[in-house]
């Protein structure tokens, strides 16, 4: 989490710029959140008040580009350039890393084709020296690139920002994670008290065989 | 708290921790090794 | 206060020195205190020679009948069991040592000496007691410590002993009988013959402020491998290397029975007879021993797959 460290002071910073600029600062600070190269967070940024007044207006587009830092993908760019403006290489860098995140939120293992593919690199080396020098050198992923199988196996990836509807996804599963515990917990109490009937009875069996031990003996 | 929850989805996507074939097959291997030692002690204790 | 046991009063301990208290009494030091550094240095070390057994030294203080250690330093000698006293090899290295950190400002003497039974449980062998009881006649106050590394991974705590032996001829009371623990075959004699010769100390272990807070740091990454590790795997050489040892003892009291059977018929001799029987029930033990360390390591790996793998998302 020193991803999320590292964000903190920088989202602060531009969350209190935001907050007091208008029309084409506003605009030019978007440029500047969006190339930052440390920053990969930009919902905070987007709920700033400010950001939404931009909606109707000529910079409509660079709303439309800060949430598409926020949630979307290169992918997404792509598909959508006509409405979009064009964007500088810092951008273009920074949106194919959150890409690299959005894929590693689904599969712990990226093949190297479906990277190649998605973040449009011609060949394995580029996208080795990508993942390599922009996203794990930049703390936002961790993991092991797999030449044999072709394929990047992630340990820890940095959270991007949630889009609203992702959210019941994640408060079902935490509350799955949470029922999974308290029924472990459970079971090992109740494995608990089984192991003690076990013993008492034991102890009991041992004592009464003891006792027919001693009788026999005085019997003799 | 916008931090808080790319936190929680950070983590959350880290489950589940392993679920490839090759562990099932290692862990239910030891599973049985267990099963069998402790089948084997009550052997002995017998 | 809590450093405060790290301060060296060189008077108070050259007083003790000459007072020798130890001298009227063979069980006159019945406590140990180790520091954290000293207990993660030795063990360290012991972990580091594998199958091999391997000794250090101790340096610390007395405070009535319990001996301080501080710290601890490793002696360039190979295995202590087949050499009568490997210290030998090593006098001039342990002189260098101990006068160069008195140099330094460390004024702790040595206290003792360590050594790892790999495998095989924490006691003193013939070979051992005989080299104890040298160091108590000649450089008192002396103490001997024994670590396990590979009962210590098994077993998740560190599996150490301390031990003074007694004078030679003396006859001690009948002892309290200290935790049970498995013997192998093959050192079951050395163990039985000289297991009365010496006594276990009760061992307490202290740290400073300061190894507080750099534990504290590494608080994330020992849990990280205390749940990424797994005892069934990490033990597998040490744990068939145990019922290989319960086969021979099984065979070795089957042998017995069979001719105790042949026996009984001419010489009832009971006594005999419940040798063999404990003899047996010792074996019993050890095999469940073994099993419930097996099945406490399948349990573990049972709750981590239920806990971090059952969740999907």
């Amino acid at each position: 989490m020193d991803i999320e460290r590292k964000h903190a002071e920088l989202i602060d910073l531009f969350v209190k710029q935001a907050a007091v600029l208008d029309g084409p600062a506003l605009a030019g600070l978007v440029l500047e959140v969006t190339s930052h190269p440390s920053l990969f967070a930009f919902s905070e940024i987007l709920s700033v008040p400010n950001l939404a007044k931009l909606e109707g207006t000529q910079y409509s587009s660079s709303l439309d580009v800060l949430r598409l830092f926020a949630y979307g993908t290169w992918g997404d760019y792509r598909s959508n350039a006509g409405s979009l403006p064009a964007l500088s290489s810092d951008q273009v860098r920074k949106l194919k890393q959150l890409s690299v995140l959005t894929l590693a939120e689904t599969n712990k293992v990226l093949r190297y084709n479906q990277l190649m593919q998605e973040l449009d690199v011609s060949n394995v080396r580029e996208l080795e020296d990508f993942l390599i020098n922009e996203c794990m050198y930049a703390g936002i992923v961790r993991g092991k690139l797999d030449q044999l199988r072709t394929c990047f196996e992630v340990q820890f990836a940095a959270g991007r920002d949630l889009r609203p509807e992702q959210l019941n996804n994640m408060i079902q599963t935490l509350s799955n994670w949470l029922d999974t515990s308290d029924n472990l917990l459970y079971l090992i109490q109740e494995k608990i008290k089984w192991a003690d009937t076990m013993s008492e009875a034991t102890k009991k069996h041992r004592k009464e065989i003891e006792d027919k031990v001693e009788e026999v003996k005085k019997s003799l | 708290d916008n931090s808080l929850l790319r936190q929680v989805s950070s983590l959350l996507r880290r489950l589940p921790a392993m679920e490839s074939e090759k562990f099932q097959d290692d862990f239910l291997m030891e599973f049985n090794d267990t099963l069998l030692m402790t089948y084997l002690a009550m052997f002995t204790n017998c | 206060e809590a450093d405060a046991i790290y301060y060296y009063d060189e008077a108070a301990q050259a007083k003790f020195q000459q007072e020798k208290p130890w001298a009227h009494d063979p069980n006159f030091f019945r406590r140990v205190k180790i520091s954290a550094l000293a207990l993660l240095k030795m063990v360290v070390h012991a972990r580091s020679g594998g199958t091999i057994e391997v000794m250090g030294l101790m340096q610390g203080k007395t405070d009535g009948d319990t001996i301080v250690v501080m710290d601890a330093f490793a002696l360039p000698v190979e295995g202590t069991e087949t050499r009568v006293n490997a210290q030998a090899d090593a006098y001039e290295y342990m002189v260098d040592y101990s006068q160069t950190n008195k140099q330094a400002g460390r004024l702790e003497n040595v206290v003792g000496w360590y050594h790892s039974h790999p495998g095989y449980g924490c006691w003193l062998s013939g070979i051992d007691v005989s080299t104890q009881m040298l160091n108590q006649q000649f450089q008192e106050p002396f103490l001997a410590v024994v670590i396990d590394p590979t009962r210590t991974v098994s077993a998740g705590k560190v599996e150490i002993g301390a031990f003074r032996t007694y004078p030679q001829g003396y006859k001690p009371p009948d002892e309290p009988v200290s935790e049970y623990q498995t013997i192998p075959l093959n050192k079951i004699e050395d163990f039985g013959v000289h297991c009365k010769q010496y006594y276990a100390l009760d061992i307490t272990y202290f740290k400073s402020s300061l190894d507080c807070h750099l534990l504290d740091l590494l608080w994330n990454k020992y849990w990280v491998n205390t749940l990424s590790s797994s005892p069934l795997l990490g033990n597998r050489e040490y744990v068939a290397g145990q019922i290989s040892d319960l086969a021979e003892k099984l065979e070795h009291a089957e042998n017995q029975l069979a001719h105790t059977r042949l026996g009984s018929f001419l010489l009832p001799s009971q006594r005999k007879k419940e040798h063999e029987e404990s003899q047996l029930a010792k074996t019993t033990r050890d095999s469940s021993k073994i099993t419930v360390e097996q099945v406490h390591g399948l349990m573990s790996q049972v709750i981590k797959d239920i806990l971090f793998n059952s969740v999907r998302h």
